[in-house]
Formats: C-alpha cells, structure tokens, sequence
C-alpha cells in the first residue's frame, strides 16, 4: 500500500558515484597485511587437488604428524599465523627450543657438558634454513636468556 | 521471496562465532586461514 | 595554502626514504630499527617542529599515496585498480605511512599522558577524512577508493595489535575511527560507500567494536554506523529497484548483518528499533532478521508446539531492554502531553479525532506518515498499558486490554487511518513480535483483538496481509510472528478461515493453505 517514492536528485547523483565505485569493488587484498611469502592469487593446481584446508588441519593432533621439514617451512614462511604458532608448539614438544637470538630452533644432540644457572654447553642440532637441513653445532653455548 | 540467506557463502549452523573469519561484505566465503592474524610471540618475527 | 617554500619536496623526499626503509629493515609486522633511525631525520629536517607543519606533512604523504593510484592507472591506460601493480605499490606506500603514523601515536608524549597520542590520532584521521572528500568531489566518477580505503583500515590494523601503549588507548583508537567514518557516511561520500562497508564490516573492526570492547561500550557506535549505512539505502531499497550497485550493497549488508545476528544477537535484540526506523517499512526480510534476534542466553521454545501456553511462558513476566528515549521521540510536547492526559483521564474527547493530524507529515502518497514517530507512539502506548494493568495485580490477556483508552487509541489508529496509515499502524504493531518478552506476548495480544473485535474485514484483511508478507518472504521469521499467526489461524475464536479474503481467488487459498501447513 506504499507504493514507490521518486528518488530525488540527490539520490540519483549518490547513485551515480555509487555505479562508478562498482566498477572497482575493493578486493579482500585490499584488507589484508602484505604477506610475503603468501600470493594472493594463488597457483591454479589440478581440481583432483586438495582445493581447501583439510578440516582439522589447525589441530596441534595434525601438526604433530608432520615433518620437521614442514615444520621447520611453516614456522619461517607462515609468519604471525596460527600455523607458525602450532609449528612452534608442535618443535617444542618433539624438544626443539627456540633460539631468539639466532633466530633459530636447537635441539640437543647430546647431554650438555656445562649445565648451569645461565647457560649450557655442549653439541646441538639446528635448522639451517639458508642449506635446509640439520646441520650440528660443537661446543655451542645455549643462553637462557635467548630462550623464547 | 527474497534472498535465500543460507546461500551467502556463511555457516549459519557454526557453532564458534563467525566473526574471526568473516571474509567480509564483498566475499564469497571465509577469509583464507593464513591472513587471520595470530598473537605469536614477537620473537617469531622472522622475516 | 601556504606551504612554506621546500616543504613539499621535502616531505615527499623523506617519505620516499621512508618507504624505502619500511621495506628493507624489520618486517612488515615490526619496523622498530628503521624508525629509530628515520625519527632522527624526520626532526633534523624540521617536520616535527610545529603541529602545522607535522599536518602538511601528512598531507603530502597521503596525497603521494593518493596520486601514486591515479598515475598509475593513467600508465597502465586503466580505469581500474585491477592491475596488480597498482595495487601492490599503493599497498606498500600505504602501509609504510600506516607503519609510521603508528609509530609516532606510539611514540609521541610519554606514558603517562595518552593525550597527545588520541590528538594525532585524530589529525590524521582528519587529514585522511578531508582529503578524501576533497579527491571525491574532484574527481567525481574517476574517484578511486583505494588508498583512502587502506589507509584507514591498516591503521585500524595497527593500532589494534596487543600492544601496551595501545592497548591504554583502546576506547580512543575506536572512538576516532567511529567518528570519522560516522562523518564519512555513504549519504556523504557515496562514491566510498563499498569500501565503507568493507572496513565496518572487516573482521577486525567487527572483533573491536562488538565483542572486545568491555561493556559494549561501542555497541551505540557501530549503531550508529549501520543506521548510516540504512539511510543510505533506504530511498533505494523503498523502491525495490535493486539495480546492480544497491543489490550488491544490500547483499553485502545482509552479509554483516547475518555475522552479528549470528556472533552478537542481543546487540540486535538492543538496538532494535533503532534499526526499525531506519530500515524501510517495504523492506521486509532485513526487517525480519533484525526483530528474529533473541538474546544469547534464552532458550526459544518451539514456536510450532501445540497448545503452546505463551502466556504461561517465565519470560514474558520480562520486558525487553529498550535502549531509545521513546517518550522523548513524541513530539511536539504538546501532542505527548495531551496522550499522557488521555492515556489517564481519556481527556481531551478531541485527542482521538485528532491524532490522524498528529501523525501526517505531507499530503504525498507514500510519506504522508511520520513513521518513527508512530513507531515510537505505539511502543509507548503499549508499554504504558502493560504497566497499567501490572498496577492493577492483572497480567495481559484478551480481557484486561480491552475497554481502556490504551486500547481506545489503538483502535482507532486502526479505523481512523487510510490504507498507507492503517499499513504502517499494524507494521509498528507487528515490529514488535519478536522474541518471548512482556512487549511480544502483549503486542499479539493486541493484534489478535483488534482482528477479532473489527467491525470491518478491511482491518481484518490488512492485519492479515501485514503478518503473511512477514512470513512468505525466505527465513529467518521471527518467533514472535510464528506464534501469533498460528493463533490466528488455529484459534477458531477468530474465525480466520471464514473470511470472504481467504477464499478471494485460489491462488490465494494455496497460499494460505500452504502458509497453514507449515505453521501447522
């Protein structure tokens, strides 16, 4: 029973820049953090591939089984995400500790020889990220205070 | 009549609030999982 | 005006070095080092000295950020931001200044005083707001949202990350944003209207304002907000012309709005009928999921369960917050004087004859009617009449309603009033069947006496017409509608199906018939 009210000329004009603006929609880029590793248009992959994230895949259950490699990938690449966080929780309970100074997971290789209130001393393994791999580090002072 | 409101690409049923991955007014779904900010320690800062 | 000579290239020059820094030191998410050193040239160089200068510095900045989108599509022969280019030097020059006005809230003053980080806060915001409304005007359909649209929401990024010194300005940071897209609203930049939306309905900003913030002390922002945002679309949406532009707009409100019926139903169930004033009387579906909210906390009974009791219900002992100054809204004073006056004493005898003439703003088919104020009138009334048979130790029923000047008034908004009148009369009754409350239990109370104890089916069939186009329109419906309409239709004390309008062609019993069996 209302019926239609005419737009006025102010709505037509309003209309008008509002027709010219759905040209160019903002895109979700357009809201996010720059992410370096992460491409916005992401690598059209065959459809027989996985196209979404598996439904549990942010479980600690689910980081648990991966590699240390994607581990390792994970927490350098997927910066200030849930998944760097998972991969971190997930090294440190398969005895990885994080090294802040470094910027570097270790893991000990053997007993420390030197155990003290500030620091232990003895062989560790790392993950060489530029060489990506383990590699082993003698006689390496792990302070406590680099300890994240 | 109307829209279908179950067809705007949201999980009405979700149990957790949909807020956290809202893709916002423009998307089709939710936003990708990656772009969710996550409080990690600053010394995860890496790159 | 006036920039002293130098002063431009100057700012451009250091805000070159600046994005340049942004990008090789630290990380996107941590520029500490870099700023270190650049706050060094940036007062070497005189741009800290006064507050004037600091702002025309900004503005350079955002002009740089502004101007780099439009070379670049004149470079790339577009007239769309589409290609990526674009987009990625614009995103990068943007976040560097971002980075830096964080940097400088965080760093201005010492901690003890938050003062002079809300004063630049909102200098900048200004600056951005101005410049944006100036590049609208200018460029007129060549506007491009863009850099403003980032500008706005990476700042509101981070300034929202857990950190100590924001975090003692929180209420601030979103206070500022609120005003300044308050003032920034689509009726005043139309042509930043999607990206308005983008950024009140961005996830983060959604996070802040409704859920984060204690005791929803921003809930009457982001009301404010979307009540902008509905004022802008309701000459569009009073139409039904949903050309592509307003139903890309609209689809992408319901999408917001489905968020917060979903994540924070009593934020709708509060400002309700805030939203109801705004939100056109045509405009049937949005209506019905605002009023479908109910408060997180109550257990909705099965609207379909039969011989449901309502009134036996614990909560419609309950009213429902109402968070507008409905008496306030009745005016003139004298108008709300004289309904005081009869709601008590049924004087003045004229009151009645002359409410019609309170109601009508214009002689004009379509707005003849001052629909919030008949919003708020009928609200009033009502919650008047609950509490005046409270006083009296009754609850309301069918037969404590009836016979009182409450129930005079209604009556004859419902006789005195033409079809347009009558229309939004029984749409301000039906607003208010929401969830079990002492207004919903109440308000179809009335409605079902009004349809029982009209002399004329004209009245019969509208409030009829009012409850099915609520109901025929796609989910959600609100509970409050369900229940009364199956009341309706169930209860032969009504006699509903022995209605020459029920039966007046049959595509219409189908409906009917169709509408039954699914309430039924």
């Amino acid at each position: 029973p209302l019926g239609p009210v005419p737009l006025q000329k102010e709505h037509q004009l309003q209309f008008q820049m509002m027709e010219a603006a759905h040209q160019h929609l903002p895109v979700s880029a357009d809201s996010e953090r720059m992410r370096q590793f992460l491409p916005r248009n992401p690598y059209p992959t065959p459809l027989y591939y996985p196209q979404h994230p598996l439904s549990n895949s942010d479980t600690f259950e689910f980081f648990n089984r991966l590699s240390i490699e994607t581990l390792f990938f994970i927490f350098y690449y997927l910066e200030g995400t849930k998944a760097q966080y998972l991969a971190a929780k997930v090294l440190k309970k398969q005895s990885w500790r994080f090294h802040t100074k470094y910027m570097m997971w270790f893991q000990r290789h053997e007993e420390p020889k030197v155990i003290n209130e500030e620091y232990e001393q003895g062989t560790y393994v790392y993950f060489d990220i530029e060489k990506w791999g383990q590699r082993k580090k003698d006689g390496f002072v792990f302070e406590y205070r680099y300890l994240e | 009549l109307g829209f279908d409101l179950t067809a705007l690409g949201l999980n009405l049923n979700a149990t957790d609030s949909l807020y956290p991955s809202f893709g916002g007014p423009w998307g089709e779904g939710p936003v990708r999982a990656e772009d969710v900010e996550f409080p990690v320690p600053q010394e995860y800062n890496i790159s | 005006f006036d920039d002293s000579q130098g002063l431009v290239e100057k700012s451009e020059m250091l805000f070159r070095e600046w994005i340049r820094l942004y990008v090789t030191q630290g990380s996107p998410r941590d520029s500490n080092k870099a700023f270190a050193s650049f706050i060094h040239d940036l007062n070497a160089s005189g741009i800290l000295k006064s507050d004037d200068i600091i702002t025309r510095f900004f503005r350079v900045c955002i002009q740089f950020c502004v101007s780099q989108v439009y070379q670049g599509l004149q470079a790339a022969k577009a007239s769309l931001p589409s290609t990526p280019l674009v987009r990625t030097k614009c995103y990068q020059s943007v976040d560097a200044l971002v980075r830096l006005v964080a940097l400088l809230i965080r760093h201005i003053g010492d901690n003890s005083t938050t003062q002079p980080k809300i004063n630049l806060l909102n200098k900048f915001l200004g600056i951005v707001a101005g410049l944006l409304i100036q590049d609208h005007d200018i460029q007129k359909q060549d506007f491009q949202q863009l850099p403003f649209h980032r500008l706005f929401i990476m700042l509101f990024q981070d300034l929202n990350q857990s950190d100590p010194v924001f975090d003692t300005i929180g209420t601030q940071i979103l206070a500022g944003f609120s005003n300044i897209l308050h003032i920034l609203s689509p009726l005043k930049v139309s042509g930043f209207v999607y990206a308005w939306l983008e950024i009140i309905g961005n996830r983060t900003f959604i996070a802040r304002m409704l859920a984060l913030a204690a005791d929803h002390k921003c809930w009457a922002m982001y009301c404010q907000l979307l009540l902008d945002l509905f004022k802008f679309l309701q000459p569009y949406l009073r139409n039904a012309d949903l050309a592509k532009p307003v139903a890309t707009l609209y689809r992408g409100t319901l999408r917001v709005l489905l968020v917060i019926l979903h994540d924070f139903p009593d934020f709708l169930c509060d400002y309700c009928y805030h939203f109801l004033d705004a939100i056109p009387p045509n405009c049937i579906q949005m209506r019905n999921l605002v009023l479908s909210a109910f408060p997180r906390n109550m257990r909705l009974p099965d609207p379909f369960t039969a011989n449901l009791k309502f009134e036996m219900l614990a909560d419609t002992a309950v009213a429902p917050r109402v968070l507008l100054n409905v008496g306030g809204m009745i005016q003139p004073a004298k108008f709300k004087a004289d309904l005081e006056s009869y709601l008590r004493t049924r004087a003045p005898v004229t009151f009645l004859s002359e409410l019609r003439t309170n109601l009508q703003v214009s002689n004009e088919h379509g707005t003849r009617y001052n629909i919030p104020l008949l919003n708020a009138l009928v609200l009033f009334v009502g919650t008047q009449h609950i509490n005046a048979i409270r006083t009296r130790g009754q609850t309301p029923s069918m037969s404590t309603i009836a016979h009182t000047s409450h129930m005079d008034i209604f009556q004859n908004l419902a006789v005195d009033l033409d079809t347009e009148g009558r229309y939004l009369f029984l749409n301000a009754l039906a607003n208010q069947l929401r969830y079990p409350s002492s207004h919903t239990h109440y308000f179809s109370l009335v409605i079902l006496y009004l349809f029982a104890h009209s002399n004329t089916e004209v009245v019969q069939e509208q409030i009829t017409r009012v409850l099915l186009e609520r109901l025929v329109v796609n989910r959600p419906h609100p509970w409050g509608l369900l229940v009364t309409f199956i009341e309706l239709i169930k209860n032969g004390a009504y006699k509903f199906w022995a209605h020459e309008f029920v039966h007046c062609a049959p595509e219409v019993i189908k409906l009917f018939e169709s509408v039954a069996r699914s309430c039924m």
